[in-house]
């Protein structure tokens, strides 16, 4: 489903440039289900921005479904991106002037779905993330956490092959962040999907087959032994 | 310190009016340290924007430092706000176009602090959050936790007398976390600054010295033996 190949990633901020990813190595299969935790700064978002085909790395080799990224175009990344992959970002992201059943419409409207299906969909997704009252309100009348769950209400939404969430339950009270849970392993067992969850939280990530680390610029797999 | 006494607060949307906030009472004196837990739309950012001057009860009065806030002007809780108070915002609101240093420094040039000696206080409280090298970074050039840093260094910068930190911990890792909680702890031992913590981590709760939760627009103590 997903490989990364020596992926580096560097930023240049006027005359410094700061080596992020060191060779970064990863292999995902369908049905798989991860989690990758590190410090603040390690790196997270940049590795979710890469794998979601979002950025590109500074050198290395990324591949989706077998095709690799470097040699797509940026319309054949935005295709592939938009069947594919649902985003759960850090920041959510939400289109400000939408309301939250619309902006859980957005990426059915991408898929070229019918209007009625649309809504049926959208509105199905939004209740199942406890917010099917709050339909019609914009973001800025909704609270951190609501938000949080429109925009996963919005990356379930397509039944993607791949899940990508980034501090998924940050905004989270306990009982909310483990009903969150629940849906990305329905999704996870259901549709076989791959789901890579970012998380600081180690109840989040006990719950995932898999546990990374990123560290030092690096990606390793890690035991519940290994944790401090 | 502060006061609120009977405090409502509803909003309305469209033809719905939802009251979040349905009589709450609170009294928090100089060098307390409270924490605020509740489910995700129970109303905690409501009542931190209402402490913080930052928004106006529908009913009920808040009293901060003996003056009544329904009884000043918006340039009077305006002046009060920003010698008074500092704020950790979920949303951090960081100022895009502004560096880091700037973003810190921000709260001091409203205090009308000279040149020189704000440029070292806000380098002083990057360093004590850990992001004394990313001083001229722009909030897109920072992580999540990082920004949520800055944000923290500017609520600080000032010494306020009342901090208001909501979630200020929810984008960092927990060794990250720990440090900012033993900031926190600081002002409020050595300026005895009142500090009041939104939270869904139940560790940041247990290390502040009286702990609220919100349910039912409604405020209550709780002790360890109610938590569930
Ligand atoms: N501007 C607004 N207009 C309408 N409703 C609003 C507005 N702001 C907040 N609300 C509603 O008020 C309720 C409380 O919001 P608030 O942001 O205080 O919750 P919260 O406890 O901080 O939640 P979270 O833990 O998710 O941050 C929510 O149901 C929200 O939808
Ligand atoms: N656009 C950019 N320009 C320059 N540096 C950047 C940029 N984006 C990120 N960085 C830097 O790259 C590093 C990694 O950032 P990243 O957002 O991947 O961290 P993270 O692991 O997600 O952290 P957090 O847990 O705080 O969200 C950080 O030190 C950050 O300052
Ligand atoms: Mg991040
Ligand atoms: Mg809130």
């Amino acid at each position: 489903m997903l490989e990364l190949v020596d992926v580096h990633k560097s930023y240049v901020t006027g005359p410094v440039t700061t080596e992020v990813l060191r060779g970064v190595r990863l292999e995902a299969g369908r049905g798989e289900m991860l989690s990758i935790m590190g410090p603040s700064g390690s790196g997270k978002s940049t590795l979710m921005n890469i794998i979601g085909l979002l950025d590109r790395p500074t050198n290395g080799s990324v591949f989706l479904k077998g095709r690799e990224l470097m040699k797509m175009s940026d319309d054949e990344l935005s295709a592939l991106r938009n069947v594919c992959i649902g985003f759960v970002f850090q920041s959510f992201f939400l289109l400000p002037r939408l309301t939250a059943l619309e902006n859980v419409s957005v990426p059915l409207v991408y898929r070229k779905w019918g209007g009625a299906a649309i809504r049926r969909r959208a509105l199905e997704m939004l209740e199942k993330v406890g917010m099917g009252e709050h339909a019609h309100h914009k973001p800025n009348q909704l609270s951190g956490g609501q938000q949080q769950r429109v925009a996963i209400a919005r990356a379930l939404a397509g039944s993607p092959a791949l899940l990508l969430a980034d501090e998924p339950t940050g905004a989270l009270d306990a009982d909310t962040g483990r009903d969150i849970m629940a849906l990305f392993l329905e999704l996870n067992a259901s549709e076989e999907a791959t789901v890579i969850i970012i998380t600081h939280d180690r109840d989040v990530a006990r719950r995932c087959a898999r546990r990374l680390r990123i560290q030092g610029g690096l990606l390793e797999e890690f035991t519940e032994t290994d944790a401090r």
